[in-house]
């Protein structure tokens, strides 16, 4: 059955920064979020390398394995193959770029173990 | 035109002990 896709990924779709700045979703940049979250009193940048992509539950489904943070805490999420991720320096990146074309028309790199991505964590947890 | 906050973009993947 399909599965509802977010439509902030769809090509054009605006996206507000922190900051009131207006950009189309393709045209974000790595300092984009940077400083975004620099500006939130919430919201802290954290750095999730891929130790892992394995097959999920279903055949669109991929299990990636994140090394978040200093702490490199492990964590699991499961995804549409499809799903864009944003990696430093990079840009967006998903496990079937071709996919993600097609459904979304964002250009997107292959999704590799040992690209770094953008993740948030709350700030002040303790 | 609906506007979209940046931070729906990024996975919330989890806590940090610090800060």
């Amino acid at each position: 059955s399909p599965v509802a896709l977010p439509p902030f990924f769809m090509r054009g779709s605006i996206i507000q920064l922190a900051d009131g700045e207006l950009k189309r979703v393709e045209d974000l940049k790595t300092e984009d979020f940077i400083q975004s979250a620099e500006i939130s009193s919430e919201l802290k940048i954290d750095s999730s390398t891929v130790e892992r992509i394995d097959s999920g539950q279903s055949p669109n489904a991929v299990v990636i394995q994140f090394s978040v943070g200093e702490l490199k805490a492990q964590v699991c999420v499961e995804v549409l193959v499809e799903y864009p991720f944003f990696v430093f320096g990079q840009g967006w990146s998903s496990c079937c770029p071709d996919r993600t074309t097609q459904l979304f028309e964002l250009s997107c790199a292959k999704l590799c173990v040992g690209d770094v991505c953008v993740s948030l964590t709350l700030r002040g947890m303790r | 035109v609906p506007v979209f906050p940046w931070h729906s973009l990024v996975p919330f993947l989890a806590p940090t002990q610090s800060d």
